[in-house]
């Protein structure tokens, strides 16, 4: 209820020590924002390739990549999936023989690149699922 | 390697990443890797002296530049090949653009200008090359774009009629059977790209490619005199490196992208 929770942060805030103490006994806890899964910067240089002889544009592309741990409680700014929330609990009761669910894309977007072939011709071609715009635990 | 802490308020994010030059292996190993993703067999070496700032390409980038504002994806500069001038696609392209997957633009191979002496017809050939298109793409539309600039001399009506045809036929000993395609009235004081529609014509060039004899364009007023093309304004070879005829073609695919195992 919202006003068990306000008190529950109001005693968070007075005793800051004994929440961070919490937070580290609770290896599973997902608000450990260290490891936690999310979206990270991969920038993808044609230029760094040596290719700016046949594309035009663009230079480059941020293409992104996704990494952290997926563990409990999976809360909704993760994007987990029913099924993630679901392995997530079972993991917990079985950690030997079901793993945590893994941290991946749940959104991709395409990049168009526009380039010259062998007989100078031009080419714009649209490429899906080339940047990972967010990510989440599946 | 490196370690790296990022400080985020009072939060300590740390964040593990490489930072060192690739070895000529590993990056030969990326490059093979990212052009298996465009679907390339090996990277292309075109031989681009100054057809960079040909019209074809100026426009592919004009095209570029409206997709990358379409996307979400922030285009943080505009890519620019030359001084920017006034849009090149026309509403009708971006309605193409849209629908495509690729588009491809072609530069005439053989371009020249003719007379048939006894009749004393001009006419201007154009031909291209259509046989890099990649597998699996199918063409909804293509054009043929030719400048037009505003000529001082007027004609009858001050018109003119440019008809554009497909050869059907070459002969040794006489003209090639045409097929007319389109036939327009253009005013001489009339200034820019006019874009012919070939669809059909370069769809049957890529199925038989053997019927690839080019294209052919003739103008004559509305008396029925042949002129040349340039004295009707339409530029051509010896023409500015911006306004130089060529095709483009916008393809949908039909078939999924299969990359081969390695």
């Amino acid at each position: 209820s919202i006003s068990k929770r306000r008190h529950q942060n109001r005693n968070r805030s007075t005793q800051p020590q004994e929440a961070s103490k919490s937070l580290s006994m609770a290896d599973y806890n997902s608000s450990d924002q260290k490891t936690a899964c999310k979206k990270h910067e991969l920038y993808v240089s044609f230029r760094e390739l040596g290719w700016q002889d046949w594309i035009i544009a663009p230079e480059g592309y941020a293409a992104n990549y996704c990494d952290g741990e997926c563990s409990f409680p999976l809360n909704a700014h993760m994007n987990a999936t029913n099924h993630a929330i679901v392995q997530t609990l079972v993991h917990l009761m079985n950690p030997e023989n079901v793993p945590k669910p893994c941290c991946a894309p749940t959104k991709l977007n395409a990049i168009s690149v526009l380039y010259f072939d062998d007989n100078s011709n031009v080419i714009l071609k649209k490429y899906k699922n080339m940047v990972v715009r967010a990510c989440g635990c599946h | 390697g490196c370690s790296h802490y990022l400080f985020d308020g009072n939060s300590e994010v740390q964040s593990n990443f490489i930072q060192r030059r690739l070895r000529i292996s590993e990056k030969r190993e990326m490059q093979k890797e990212i052009l298996s993703i465009l679907g390339l067999p090996q990277r292309p070496r075109p031989h681009v002296s100054h057809s960079k700032f040909n019209s074809a390409p100026l426009f592919m980038l004009d095209l570029y530049n409206t997709i990358s504002e379409e996307e979400e994806v922030p285009n943080p500069h505009r890519f620019v090949l030359a001084t920017e001038g006034p849009p090149l696609a026309s509403a009708q392209d971006s309605a193409f653009l849209s629908d495509a997957d690729m588009v491809m633009s072609f530069v005439s191979l053989a371009e020249h200008d003719m007379e048939i002496s006894l009749q004393r017809r001009h006419f201007r050939a154009f031909k291209f090359n259509l046989s890099q298109i990649p597998d699996g793409e199918a063409m909804t539309a293509s054009e043929l774009r030719i400048y037009k600039e505003c000529t001082s001399q007027v004609y009858e009506n001050g018109t003119f009629l440019l008809s554009i045809y497909q050869v059907v036929q070459e002969h040794q000993d006489r003209d090639a059977d045409l097929f007319l395609l389109e036939s327009r009235t253009l005013w001489t004081a009339e200034e820019g790209w006019l874009e012919f529609d070939i669809t059909a014509t370069s769809n049957l060039w890529v199925m038989s490619p053997h019927h690839n004899m080019g294209l052919q364009i003739s103008v004559e007023t509305s008396s029925g005199r042949s002129l040349r093309p340039e004295e009707a304004g339409l530029v051509g070879r010896s023409g500015a490196l911006e306004k130089q005829p060529f095709m483009v073609a916008f393809f949908k695919v039909s078939e999924a992208h299969v990359r081969s195992t390695r």
